[in-house]
């Protein structure tokens, strides 16, 4: 079972321990503030109140055996520097901590950090990307403008089968998979997972509200979020 | 061509903008602070240095005819709210909001905004799934623990045909994808991106350095990634 350590938890910190916790992970969490410690007890695996600049503190937690720590701190990037140095003293293997500028990702990078992030900067271009593919739920970048792309179908597609669209001949597109849902029980109701099919025939049909998992250039998808405009 | 105002130009915000601009889109980017405008001017449509809090400011800008307006304001949670209220009052039909708490997101909702991101949160996720998933670089979740994964290949897939491995079969795991890379020139540059084949066949021989798009259960895929343990 992959093991964690995070340090720091703020709104990113918090978010982190808690997805981890819930998939799968052994998680241990610490904050200096005794209440960040109490609101995220129940959720993880061990959670402590300790300043992370403390080395002493830090080393009494055995945190060796952990398959990565991650620095969640940022106010203060005193606090972020000491906790990376202490966590690579210490033996950690691998130590991810967080940058707000392009210098702080230099002096973490420079004082041992095995990976740097920047989680604003990260989200402003997953959203930029969002609004350029208005039909796209998740775009996967695979390589000079191809995509994977997980949109809404569009709705002249509904009634169709993969064959008679002939997206793979006439625009050199592949429809990977298929998800589909039923109808929300009720108004404001999240509509409820169906099936996904993952091997797709040229004879199968697409319906309304379906999304489709599709590969191709971004100029070809982008072109089958106008057919819905 | 896509039109979007962006308000609020610190990491995240300036990310956005860049973005977007880079994505093609015509982007208005604005903020209190002149240095954080004269940043930006040269990567966007244009900029301009204003108070987003004062209406008669942002009414002059013509902002009524623009796909969306994203408001990236985070320290002050009345200079957020102040804008998205003025951007709606000004008929901007799609504002999106960013939200530090559960609290600031319902308030955002109740007075307007379309739409409410927690760009620290949804980066705590998805840096979660990530260590979850150490061979994956990309993760769609698809449902019910299906996924699509952009996966490195496993050490002992290199020489192999995608019909010698038998993964539809033996694991029901569909390859939809290969992205192949050459070597980089020199140490510690990055490696050039040479083909996707985004129609593999049985044939398909796979080499070493290898990306490969899958599709499949998620407990399956993470045997995958033991593989190569
Ligand atoms: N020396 C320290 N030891 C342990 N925890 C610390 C230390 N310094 C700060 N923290 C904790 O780290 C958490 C996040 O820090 P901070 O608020 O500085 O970062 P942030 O970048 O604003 O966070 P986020 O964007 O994730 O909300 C806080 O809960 C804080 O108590
Ligand atoms: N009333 C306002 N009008 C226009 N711009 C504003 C206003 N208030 C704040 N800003 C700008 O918004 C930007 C981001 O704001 P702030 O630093 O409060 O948010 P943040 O959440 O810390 O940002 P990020 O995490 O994206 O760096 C700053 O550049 C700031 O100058």
């Amino acid at each position: 079972m992959p093991r964690f350590a995070v340090i720091g938890l703020g709104r990113f910190g918090k978010s982190l321990a808690t997805h981890l916790a819930a998939g799968g992970a052994e998680v241990m969490a610490f904050d200096a503030d005794r209440r960040a410690v109490e609101n995220i007890k129940d959720e993880v695996t061990m959670a402590v109140t300790l300043d992370a600049t403390d080395e002493h503190a830090l080393e009494a937690q055995n945190l060796e055996k952990v398959d990565a720590a991650i620095v969640c701190i940022g106010e203060s990037f005193e606090a972020n520097q000491l906790a990376t140095l202490h966590l690579k003293n210490i033996g950690v293997k691998r130590v991810i901590a967080k940058a707000k500028t392009t210098t702080q990702r230099h002096i973490l990078q420079r004082i041992g950090a095995d990976e740097v992030i920047s989680p604003e900067e990260e989200m402003g271009a997953k959203l930029a990307s969002h609004l350029l593919h208005p039909l796209a739920l998740e775009i996967i970048p695979l390589a000079e403008g191809f995509s994977i792309m997980e949109i809404r179908a569009p709705a002249d597609f509904a009634g169709k089968a993969l064959q008679d669209l002939n997206l793979r001949q006439r625009r050199g597109i592949n429809v990977v998979a298929i998800k589909r849902h039923y109808p929300p029980e009720s108004e404001g109701a999240s509509p409820i997972l169906a099936s996904v099919d993952n091997l797709p025939s040229p004879t199968t049909l697409i319906e309304e509200h379906d999304i489709l998992i599709v590969i191709g250039h971004e100029d070809e998808l982008r072109k089958l979020g106008e057919y819905s405009g």
